[in-house]
């Protein structure tokens, strides 16, 4: 089963 | 104050149609070297990052950075009222609670002016890190957007798989499967129309196919979209501007 990563793992606040 | 004229009005339509439907309150920073902006999805799989250098206006002035919170679909619904090509000129004032969008047909001594209401719109700006990529893909974008459309119609994913010299998109769902082969190649009349394609590590990703779709808006920008693929990175789309780029950091799907 295929699942959706978000983009929080990826990018942090500036 | 802020004066930023665009030759022609379908330009900033076009940025603004090119993310419109995925993502709704954006702020725009407007500093004296050109316009950002940044915004995620709510389910925060897909980031838009806007750059309009000042190279796309016809004439630029920003004395005093700032920032216009829009609604992007009630700034769609000023834009639909000039005409593609009108100059448009963006005026704020250094502390706005509104711009004003001056619309001017050259032609024919006409003028409009609409003035849209500001938000406060409390967006987090995320530091996105120069990332390193095992695939950079370039290839015509009404190519690219045909592909995720017909792709799309059989499946929520799309799988994008590169090899040394084959880019292959793939779709499987209920109703059958299709893929879509390419080969990289040089145009040497129409270079617009080549595919270029450098490859360190191949890659085999898995993306849904309602933010591809998203993606695809924006192929009105430019004749070629560049595709950076990496299995520890989001991919990243990018229609380049004259001056400036339309982004989209896409997370992909993995296999659980």
């Amino acid at each position: 089963v295929l699942k959706q990563k978000t983009l929080n793992s990826f990018f942090t606040a500036a | 104050m802020l004066e930023a004229k665009f030759e022609e009005a379908s330009l900033f339509k076009r940025i603004i149609d090119g993310f419109k439907d995925c993502v709704q309150l954006v702020n725009f920073q407007c500093k004296e070297d050109g316009i950002i902006a940044q915004a995620v999805d709510d389910s925060r799989v897909l980031l838009v990052s806007l750059e309009i250098g000042i190279e796309a206006f016809q004439n630029y002035r920003c004395d005093h950075p700032v920032t216009l919170g829009i609604d992007l679909t009630s700034l769609s619904k000023i834009l639909r009222c000039g005409n593609n090509t009108d100059n448009l000129t963006l005026i704020a004032d250094d502390t706005p609670d509104s711009v004003l969008l001056l619309f001017e047909d050259t032609k024919k001594d006409r003028i409009a002016e609409y003035s849209l209401k500001l938000m406060d719109i409390d967006a987090e700006f995320l530091k996105i890190e120069d990332l390193a990529y095992d695939c950079t893909l370039k290839m015509p974008s009404p190519e690219f957007s045909k592909i995720v459309r017909d792709l799309s119609q059989l499946s929520d994913s799309i799988n994008i798989m590169i090899t040394k010299e084959t880019i292959k998109f793939v779709a499987d769902g209920d109703i059958g499967s299709g893929s879509v082969i390419l080969k990289p190649f040089v145009n040497m009349d129409k270079p617009q129309e080549s595919i270029n394609l450098n490859m360190d590590q191949p890659v085999d990703l898995t993306f849904g196919s309602k933010y591809l779709l998203d993606i695809v808006k924006g192929s009105a920008l430019s004749d070629n979209v560049g595709v950076r693929l990496s299995s520890e990175a989001p991919a990243l789309f990018q229609f380049d501007l004259k001056s400036g780029y339309l982004q989209f950091f896409l997370a992909p799907k993995f296999n659980d």
